[in-house]
Order: structure tokens, then C-alpha cells, then sequence
């Protein structure tokens, strides 16, 4: 039985893409079938695996608005384990034109139904908003990862994404659980990395994964090769970050 | 005659917020009357001046969808050439409410017509995405100013970003201008810096600002202390920076 995870968080550049396309990998590399699905129009998921979205057969939009089923559109990747669902701007268009339809937030999770037990994870990267494509993320999602960048804006929305996680539990999703927050572009050596991490783990505890992802600049070269973090230096702190995350998440997720 | 500005991109944590209240702070120190506009349901930019979302008699959300007169919402800012039009996080329902709203992209225009006057320059910080709220500042703005960051997703969203200013000007509003590309987070000891500056350079010539935002630490203290940089330290590069921004600017648009 896969488990979906959504990669969600409404402030931007807080590295949800960063986080979806490397912690997949990671968990491909670990040997876990993995899909990630590219639910943002920027489509930035889509260019870290190197895909030309000009000779796509078809892609997330279609799917989600005009109902080709999600097989048409997996791609495999460089990564066996690892499939993907590419997405174009095309997307953009999705959340005005889901607004009138009937069980709008429901659309990602019947494009899933039939394909889900094909993997054990489900990796969803969502836009830098909370509109109808991260509310269809959070409706068919077992659970969420919060990536939250070590700054003062980032620190100051999770109040505004903690009430729409609880407003989708209410009305959409009852059985949503948060896997954990992961604090991203840490830096030791600056006071406020420092000041974010100790206010984050003093008000949300154990849900603070141990994992930093430290910045580091390999993380953000690796996308312009078309590759995640394992494929393009294994070495990296940020690569290792990844794998750690991934580590950690399949050990809390282990029944005890 | 104001002249309106919409500080525009769909990537998010490029530095939109960042510029928008330190250009504005910049020309309101240069004595330019100036109304700083947020547009983002993220409300960072209200946060930026210290104002408490809970105090406020009105905010943008109530003038665009319920008709409230803006004047009504305009607030003070320890700045006396600046003027705030605060918002808070009910924004986000705009989005979905404004799609079957007759001239839906106009809004902000009605809104500002009555006020114009009063000011040199309007800034209006956008959300991270191009829907119905960053549509209505590109319908009213004389002019953009992109904000880019060094990286390569941002590099990858200019050709949508373009496209979508180009949509603009097709269908709502024909004067639209491009005041310029600022490099924001900018570092000259890395690498990938330097060939987004290099390509950008190459790619759009004279539209990219001279002056480059260095990674400065201060600019993202400073929300905490609810100070734009200029009230925060003075002697920041950030600061200087975005001083810098604003004197090119005006020097841009002076009659030669
Ligand atoms: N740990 C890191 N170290 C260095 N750079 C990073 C790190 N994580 C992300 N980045 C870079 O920071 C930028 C923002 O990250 P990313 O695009 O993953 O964030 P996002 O939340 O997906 O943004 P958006 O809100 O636009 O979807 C990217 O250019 C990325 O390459
Ligand atoms: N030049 C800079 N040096 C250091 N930090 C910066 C700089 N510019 C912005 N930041 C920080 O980077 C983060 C992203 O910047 P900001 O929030 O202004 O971007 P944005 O484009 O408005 O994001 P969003 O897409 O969420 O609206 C913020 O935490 C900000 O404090
Ligand atoms: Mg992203
Ligand atoms: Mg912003």
C-alpha cells in the first residue's frame, strides 16, 4: 500500500522542489518504487530530471483537466525505481478552470486510484500557494513534509499553513498526518539559521525532523544538468542531507 | 502623475517582497511620495512595516472583492514620504472569488483611480504565481521591475514570465512596460551567480539594472524588527543596495 506524501508550503523559495526531487531520488536509491508527480505549472520538478516538456505524449495538466488517464503521462527516469508525471505551464490554467467543477479538490485523487498501488511512495510537489492544486495534494495525500527555510517570512506563514492543513483534515481529508518539518538552507553560522531552528523544534517538538539540510550550492547546480543530487555529486552535504531525510522518514514511518 | 509599479515573478523566494519594501523605503527617503501596495496573501510586506493585521479598520482584501473605498485601508509608516495599503492572509480567497467577477482583472484599477494623485510612485508587491491577483497589478502598472534570482529555476521561469507580460499587453493593458531585471541574492564569489548574470546580461541587455543585490544577511533580519533595511542599518550592502536601485531607477525614467 503506497504512501502519498505532499511537499507543501505556500511561501515561496523555501525549497519544496529541492526537497520532492531529492528526497524521490533518495528513496528510489533506497529501492522503494517511487512516483513523483510535478503539481506545480512552474514544472521545476520536471526540468531537475532533464525531461523536454516539448515532446511530452501528455502531462499532469491534461490528466487533471482533461481526464487522460495519469499512465499516459509516467515517464520513467535515470533512477529505476524512480518513475515521474511531468507537468508544463499549461498548468497554470488548472486553477482557474477546476473552480466550477464538481468535486474539484477531488481530481488528484481519482487520477491516483489506479495507479497507486503500483508504488510504495507517492512524492507530490506542490506551487507556493494554497489554491486548488495544493488543495488536491492535501485531499488525496496520506501525509505532508513542510519544508521551512531559516527566515523570518517562512517562520511567520507556517500559522497560515498549520489552519489549512487543520481546514483540510475538517472538510477534505480527515486522515491527514504531517510526516515532519525540515528545515532547509541551514547555516550554523548564522544567527537567525540558529534563532529559526531553536523557535521551530521548541513549538513543534518531535514533528522537527533531525535532518538539516545545510545550503549548499550542489543543490542548486544539479538542476541545471537535468539531475538530482545522487546522480550528479554523491559526495555533497546537500546529497547526504537528502539521503538522511529519507532515512529518517522510512524509520519513523517503520512500525516500531 | 504617479507612476505604478508592479514588482512581479512567479518563482517563488526571488526577493519580491525584499525589493518592494526596500525600493519603496528607498524613494520615500528620496522624498517621493510613495504607496506600497500588498498584493500577496502571504502579507509579508505588511509584516515588514511592523502592522498589526489584527488592528487594522481596513485591507485590501475588503476593497478588491467587497468595494471598500482604498483610502479607507491606507495606514502610516515610520517613514513620512510612505504610505502602507496593508493586508492579511483573508487575501487568499480573491483568487477563487474574483474568477466569475465581472472585469475581474480590473479591480485594482477601479481601486486606484481615486488615489493616484496623491502619490509619485505606487509598488505593488505580487504573489508567487500569475493568477487573478498578480493579473490585476499587471492590468493598472505603467511598469515591472523583476526581481531574478541567481539560481537556475528563476533563470527558467523568465520565458513564461515574459510571455505572460506579453498577454497582458496583448488583452488588458497595452502601455505595460519593463522597467527592468534586478539580480537579487546575488554573490560574485559563486559560480552560478555569475552565469545568470552573465546570460541575463547577454539575454536582456540594458533591461537589467546596474545595480546588483548582494546576499546580505540584514535584508532578511530586518522584517523581524518590522524596519525596512534603511530603518534597520544603514551601512548594510543590502541597504545601500536597494538606495542604489532607487536612484537608477530615477535616473532611468528622468526626461534625458
Ligand atoms: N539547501 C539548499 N542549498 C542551496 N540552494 C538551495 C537549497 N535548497 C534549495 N536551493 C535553491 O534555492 C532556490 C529555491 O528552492 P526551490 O525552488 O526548491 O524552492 P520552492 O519552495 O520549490 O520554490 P517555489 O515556491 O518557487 O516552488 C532554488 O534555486 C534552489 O536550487
Ligand atoms: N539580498 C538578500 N540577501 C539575503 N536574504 C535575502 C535577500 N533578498 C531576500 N532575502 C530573503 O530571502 C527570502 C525570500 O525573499 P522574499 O520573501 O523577499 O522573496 P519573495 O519573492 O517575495 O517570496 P514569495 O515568492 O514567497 O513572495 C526572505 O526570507 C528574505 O528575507
Ligand atoms: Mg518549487
Ligand atoms: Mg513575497
Amino acid at each position: 500500500m503506497s504512501r502519498i506524501i505532499a511537499i507543501a508550503n505556500q511561501k515561496g523559495g523555501v525549497g519544496k522542489t529541492t526537497t520532492a526531487v531529492n528526497l524521490a531520488a533518495s528513496l528510489a536509491v533506497a529501492e522503494q518504487r517511487t512516483l513523483l508527480i510535478d503539481l506545480d505549472p512552474q514544472a521545476n520538478a520536471t526540468s531537475a530530471y532533464g525531461i523536454d516538456k516539448g515532446a511530452l505524449k501528455a502531462h499532469v495538466y491534461q490528466c487533471l483537466v482533461d481526464g487522460v488517464p495519469l499512465t499516459e503521462a509516467l515517464v520513467p527516469t535515470e533512477l529505476p525505481f524512480l518513475t515521474l508525471a511531468p507537468t508544463t505551464t499549461d498548468l497554470a490554467g488548472a486553477e482557474v478552470e477546476l473552480v466550477p467543477v464538481v468535486a474539484r479538490e477531488q481530481r488528484l485523487a481519482q487520477l491516483l486510484a489506479p495507479v497507486r498501488d503500483r508504488f510504495d511512495f507517492i512524492v507530490i510537489d506542490c506551487p507556493p500557494s494554497l489554491g486548488l492544486l495544493t488543495l488536491n495534494a492535501l485531499t488525496v495525500a496520506d501525509s505532508v513534509i513542510i519544508p521551512l527555510q531559516c527566515e523570518f517570512y517562512a517562520m511567520e506563514g507556517m500559522g497560515h499553513l498549520m489552519s489549512t492543513i487543520e481546514l483540510v483534515r475538517t472538510h477534505l481529508n480527515p486522515r491527514l498526518a504531517i510526516d515532519g518539518i525540515v528545515l532547509t538552507m541551514f547555516d550554523r553560522r548564522n544567527k537567525l539559521s540558529l534563532q529559526v531552528e531553536s523557535e521551530t523544534t521548541a513549538f513543534f517538538g518531535r514533528q522537527v525532523f533531525e535532518t538539516r539540510i545545510p545550503r549548499n550550492v550542489r543543490l542548486s547546480e544539479s538542476p541545471s544538468f537535468g539531475k538530482p543530487a545522487v546522480l550528479y555529486d554523491v559526495t555533497a552535504p546537500g546529497t547526504k542531507a537528502y539521503l538522511e531525510l529519507a532515512s529518517e522518514l522510512l524509520a519513523r514511518l517503520s512500525p516500531k
